[in-house]
């Protein structure tokens, strides 16, 4: 589904710059459960916006089904941002003056073949906090919400960055089984920044980012 | 320390009310390095808000070193904060126009004894990226910069809400050393809310809340 060569990212402040990738190369296959692990500040949000054409390579190629998207157009990026990937940030941005149901609710509107809001208010245990506004809930739903605003849009490629960080064990599970029902029933490939091994164990294979390189790759026999 | 006596907390939404907090009898020792655990949306952050007078409580009575704080007026509340309370929130409220060191500088200069910054930055491992906007950082960078933040103005009374969700193993650890160096050096009293098993092994006592009560208290025998 989605191929790198050699990605590379530089950042530049002030006069420094800052190699964060340094030529990463993957093929992730559709229907895959991903996770990517690594320390803070080893540029896995880095990777996971270039994945989802939220940024571009310094340099390298990227492809989504065979197309690039490395020297695309911000049309092209825009489309396939919009119709292909759902995103769940470091941060939330829930809309401040909408309630939990309809921060989901808008992205249902818009898409073009979303899940049914209230089924993913249940998958992420939110149903009684429904008429909240997200001053009104906790940090973990604010969390569960913003998860469900990339669920419900049904895209063939999730990208999760660190998407349990706010919430306990048996929630952090409760969701997590939620975007696993997602990938194998209906074949869509998650991608997902953790720190937390019982979600890595959960993955296909786990890509190790050290240092802008791939470390290593595990193949987890089962899950 | 801190003393609270039949803390209860009652939310308003709409026309329903939501008893968050039922109950709440508490003692904190000055020097002391409490955790509070709970699943998502049990009442911890609220807890935590009304400890830190960011909140008050329904009804029930809380003192710091001797001083009813659950009627005090909003001057008293505030010098309260102002002095005595440093805070971690749950989300970091940097202040996107200043760098890193900026940040933490502006606390310290109107602190009344506040901690060196670049001791601060270097406990957080954050030296090589001082010069840093928000925007510049990582989501585990920001989240060090806003608990230095708290640090650097050296108050008696440290409440850190998730303080290394953003941060892996390695890193978290690091700053957890720092605030135990506090805690154990200054005689200053931590109380952290976790889901982290390993920071709640670090903690002198873990209070356990669950349905608005606290379920149990455990003592560590060590640290
Ligand atoms: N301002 C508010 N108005 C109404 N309900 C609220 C408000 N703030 C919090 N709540 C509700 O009170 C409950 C406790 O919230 P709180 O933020 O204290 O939980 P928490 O234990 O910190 O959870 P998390 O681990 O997810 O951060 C939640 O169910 C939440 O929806
Ligand atoms: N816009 C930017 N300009 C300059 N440097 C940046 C920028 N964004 C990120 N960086 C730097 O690039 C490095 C990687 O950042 P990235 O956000 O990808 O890390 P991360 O692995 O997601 O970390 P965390 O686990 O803390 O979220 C960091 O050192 C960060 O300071
Ligand atoms: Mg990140
Ligand atoms: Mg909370």
């Amino acid at each position: 589904l989605l191929r790198g060569k050699g990605i590379r990212k530089t950042y530049l402040t002030g006069e420094v710059q800052i190699e964060v990738l340094k030529g990463l190369d993957f093929e992730i296959v559709e229907g895959e459960f991903i996770v990517i692990l690594g320390q803070s500040g080893s540029g896995k949000t880095t990777l996971l916006n270039i994945m989802g054409g939220m940024s571009t390579p310094t340099s390298g190629e990227l492809y989504y089904r065979g197309e690039p998207l490395h020297n695309a157009d911000e049309v092209k990026l825009n489309a396939y941002r919009r119709s292909s990937v759902g995103f769940v940030f470091q941060h939330y941005n829930l809309i401040p003056n909408l309630t939990a149901y309809e921060n989901i609710k808008l992205v249902a509107d818009i898409a073009e073949n979303p899940l049914s809001v209230n089924e993913v208010l249940q998958d992420m245990g939110l149903e009684d906090w429904a008429g909240h506004f997200p001053s009104q809930l906790s940090g973990g739903q604010q969390q569960r919400v913003a998860i469900g605003r990339a669920l419900v849009k049904n895209p063939d490629l999730l990208l999760c960055d660190e998407p349990t960080g706010a919430l306990d064990s048996k929630t952090g599970i409760q969701v997590l089984r939620a975007l696993l029902k997602l990938s194998r029933e209906n074949r869509k490939t998650i991608v997902i920044i953790t720190h937390n091994i019982e979600i890595a164990k959960m993955a296909q294979r786990v890509f190790y980012l050290k240092d802008g390189l791939f470390e290593k790759v595990e193949v987890n026999d089962y899950p």
